[in-house]
């Protein structure tokens, strides 16, 4: 999870 | 979401609307660099194939769906249009990517966030492989030595993006706690100072007036 919200940008 | 993102965002949606009404509106392709094109369609497709499981945002969701497709775009214009194919100089556009890509794929496996996630190597590859997307583009106007205007303002706002997107790190690295993005930071910062040249004649040429062309000694 921690991943997926670290790519919150583009 | 903060200014500096948010500005580099719209900074990287107008270098890529010059750079289709270039290509696509202008049908021309001159002193524009295919390869480099086609390295940022593969560093699109590969960091954004996250559409297929990760929703960060609608804003994010649409804008990646937009990058990807206009870059798709410019490469198919560049490689099939007739009118681009025929202003498109391809002796020129003569830069070895291969010296490019292996490496920033070798780095990609071997510094990434998760060495157990493949998407990880792939989303890191992405980022390595666009700090030097650039240098094709960069090669084939030192080459040209003369910037046509619209081609100036593309690469300006394309460069802009990314040194946009440096404040937002250094915001976010000052307002969020345990924010860090080693890898994304320092790719980052070799991608903007690949500009730095260009960025610096770009000003000399435009403090005299927006339309004067830019020249690469």
């Amino acid at each position: 999870v921690l991943a997926d919200v670290k790519k919150d940008e583009l | 979401m903060n200014i500096f993102r948010f500005l580099g965002d719209m900074s990287h949606i107008l270098s890529f609307l010059l750079l289709l009404h270039k290509i696509v509106g202008g049908k021309s392709a001159a002193g524009i660099s295919l390869r480099t094109a086609e390295m940022y369609a593969i560093v699109f497709c590969t960091r954004y194939i996250d559409l297929l499981w990760n929703f960060a945002s609608l804003y994010n969701y649409l804008l990646k769906l937009l990058f990807i497709g206009a870059s798709l775009t410019i490469v198919y214009f560049m490689r099939y249009g007739p009118s681009q194919k025929a202003t498109y100089n391809a002796d020129e556009d003569a830069f070895p990517v291969q010296y490019l890509i292996a490496p920033c794929a070798v780095l990609g496996v071997l510094i990434n966030q998760d060495h157990s996630s493949p998407f990880e190597m792939v989303w890191a590859f992405s980022i390595y492989l666009e700090a030097v997307a650039i240098l094709p583009q960069l090669f084939l106007l030192q080459k040209q030595g003369e910037v046509e205007n619209l081609t100036s303002h593309y690469v300006f706002a394309l460069g802009a993006y990314r040194a946009l997107y440096l404040l937002n790190w250094m915001f976010r690295f000052m307002t969020e706690p345990d924010y860090q993005q080693r890898i994304v930071w320092l790719s980052g910062l070799v991608q903007t100072a690949l500009y730095c040249d260009f960025f610096y004649h770009y000003y000399q040429s435009k403090k005299g007036g927006l339309n004067k062309s830019v020249k690469l000694p």
